[in-house]
């Protein structure tokens, strides 16, 4: 663990007289290489490494008697700050009805993800949410939704894979207004950050649809691209927020800092299982010490 | 020339960034990056220690390659397995498509007995590529329907089973006992099957591949690796610590979402990508 390392290092630091700031170099390698290995991408580790530094941590760890448990606390908190502090709340204050659209990589979560954001709205927000897939390229992706939507009880919208995903939304929109439904959420497909033709359809759904919240899927245990992928789609849609998936797995979630450190946009849910209970609000202190390790 | 001075010591510090970069892991990279020092000895231009690390990562990665399996007058049975969403079902449908231009009709188990749709979904494939399907409903046993189709094959003189199952993270011990129960079963059947398992991964994902290898390897015999989405900004770098590591080789790369979009393993070719 990043604990024992630290430790170590503060030993033979001890070992070789009084510690000093330039050995504290040593210990933030450690922080480093244990931010690396959790998938952190290695430009935010850079940045993230500065900003402790220049937090002038030197003086209160020299001082510690236990210098590693010191500087452990002290990286965990200012990575829990950067992750966006305390778990965030989702907006809904807003003229109803709030209107919700997830975006992502192809198999990060969307679909289920949505499923379990509407069942959360149902049950926790007392809302009638209302779901629709314009997902008009996946094999039964439509089929998919309806299945979810049968087993939460919570309605989907009418759609077809010969239709505009556009007018898909809007007309989902509209029967939302109409019919009563103060949540509707909008699935998407998954697609690369780079590929144009598809940003530019999901620009063009975002302008049509006007979502409040534009929130971006992602798998917890995805790797160093995290962060462009995040840049990608924060650039053309303005992220209003994050889901986290797959925090079931044994991922350490470094994907996560280079999210939120790249868009500034909060996670407010981490998904945490197949089953569609398996959602809860985003906590960035127990994903801190994970991703230490 | 470097030699061991500032100058070499930052290219090679350079270079252990960029394969850190590309997922290849702080180890793996340290260790590669080590060995190529070593045997240049510090005493090289740039473009001798570039070309130098490509050629060492290339010969990990070719040093594990082997032939599939042989599953002789019987049918070749592949089953597809990975985490939730690489890439499995996608996959199988290009698999079969190549399997039937390449050996003849193909049959395809729906053991994804579990997902919302996932039968609907290996249907529309089927259909589409021209393939069989061997379906129960939503909630019954993977392992029947995987001996049924090998069953049927071999019945019928189908030379390929391709076996489709859920996705399941290598963390739920109950989930990988039945993937192990799948396997048993089809083998069962026909002993050898199935003959290749292949380990279908998210080019996006990072060091956690290497888990998911390790894991997936202990259920059921792992015979490859396919790296799917590498049409993606991901280079998949955790194939080299898999390769090196689990003696696993990287059997086709998926590169987009339509049933052309599957290439035979290219080391060279994913090297010279690993650095663009
Ligand atoms: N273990 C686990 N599995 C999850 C979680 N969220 C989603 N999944 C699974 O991940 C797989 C992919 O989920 P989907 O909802 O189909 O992903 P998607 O982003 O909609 O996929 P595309 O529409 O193809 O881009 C499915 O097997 C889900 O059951 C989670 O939090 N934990
Ligand atoms: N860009 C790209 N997308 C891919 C590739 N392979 C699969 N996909 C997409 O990834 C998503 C998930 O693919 P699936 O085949 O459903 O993945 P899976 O592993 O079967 O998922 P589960 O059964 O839910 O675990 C789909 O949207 C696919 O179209 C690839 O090589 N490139
Ligand atoms: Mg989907
Ligand atoms: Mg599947």
């Amino acid at each position: 663990t990043l604990s024992d390392r630290l430790e170590g290092v503060f030993k033979k630091l001890r070992g070789q007289g009084r510690i000093t700031e330039r050995n504290i170099e040593e210990a933030l390698r450690e922080v480093r290489l244990a931010l690396l290995e959790a998938d952190v991408n290695i430009a935010v580790v850079r940045e993230f490494i500065e900003h402790v530094k220049s937090k002038a941590l030197g003086q209160e760890v020299l001082r510690s008697l236990t210098p590693e448990q010191h500087l452990i606390k002290f990286v965990a908190a200012e990575l829990a700050v950067v992750m966006g502090g305390q778990a965030r709340e989702l907006d809904l204050k807003v003229r109803p009805p709030v209107k919700l659209m997830l975006v992502g990589l192809q198999g990060s979560g969307k679909t289920t993800s949505l499923a379990k954001l509407a069942r959360f709205l149902k049950v926790e927000r007392k809302r009638r949410p209302l779901m629709v897939s314009t997902d008009v390229r996946r094999p039964a992706a439509m089929e998919q939704l309806r299945v979810l939507g049968a087993q939460l009880d919570i309605p989907v919208a009418e759609s077809h894979e010969n239709e505009d995903p556009v007018d898909i939304a809007e007309r989902a929109v509209k029967r939302a207004e109409l019919g009563g439904f103060d949540a509707v959420l909008i699935d998407t497909a998954g697609r690369l950050q780079i590929d144009t033709e598809l940003m530019d359809e999901l620009a063009r759904l975002k302008a049509v649809a006007r979502p409040h919240h534009t929130i971006l899927v992602a798998d917890a245990m995805t790797g160093q691209e995290a962060a462009n992928v995040a840049q990608g789609f924060h650039a053309r849609l303005q992220l209003s927020g994050v889901i986290l998936t797959k925090l079931d797995s044994d991922a350490r979630g470094g994907a996560a800092l280079s999210i939120r450190s790249v868009t500034g946009a909060p996670i407010l849910f981490a998904g945490l299982g197949e089953k569609l209970e398996a959602f809860e609000v985003f906590h960035p202190d127990r994903l801190a010490s994970r991703i230490l390790g | 020339v470097l030699g061991g001075g500032a100058q070499g010591k930052q290219l090679y510090e350079e270079l252990e960034e960029a394969l850190i970069g590309a997922d290849v892991g702080v180890e793996a990279s340290a260790r590669i990056v080590q060995a190529v020092r070593d045997d240049l000895k510090n005493e090289a231009h740039p473009e001798t220690v570039r070309a130098a690390l490509k050629a060492e990562i290339e010969r990990v990665l070719e040093s594990v390659e082997r032939p599939a399996a042989d599953s002789g007058d019987e049918p070749l049975v592949v089953m597809l397995v990975g985490v939730n969403g690489a890439g499995k079902t996608t996959t199988l449908a290009k698999l079969a498509a190549r399997f039937k231009a390449e050996r003849g009709p193909v049959i395809v188990a729906a053991a994804d007995t579990f997902r919302a749709a996932a039968i609907d979904q290996l249907e529309v494939w089927c259909n589409r590529v021209g393939a069989e399907i061997i379906k129960q409903k939503q909630g019954s046993d993977p392992a029947a329907i995987a001996f049924d189709a090998v069953a049927a094959a071999r019945a019928r003189g189908i030379k390929t089973v391709l076996i489709d199952t859920a996705g399941r993270l290598q963390t739920k011990s109950n989930l990988m006992e039945e993937l192990k129960k799948i396997a048993r079963v089809a083998g069962r059947n026909l002993p050898g099957a199935p003959h290749e398992t292949w380990l279908v991964l998210d080019a996006t994902t990072g060091q956690n591949a290497l888990s998911q290898a390790q894991v997936f390897k202990e259920a059921v015999p792992l015979t490859g690796v396919i790296l799917a989405k590498l049409d993606s900004t991901a280079k998949g770098g955790v194939v080299i610590a898999i390769a090196d590591r689990m003696k696993l080789p990287v059997r086709f790369v998926g590169i987009g979402e339509s049933v052309e979009d599957l290439r035979p393993f290219d080391a060279h070719e994913f090297v010279e990508a690993l650095f663009e």
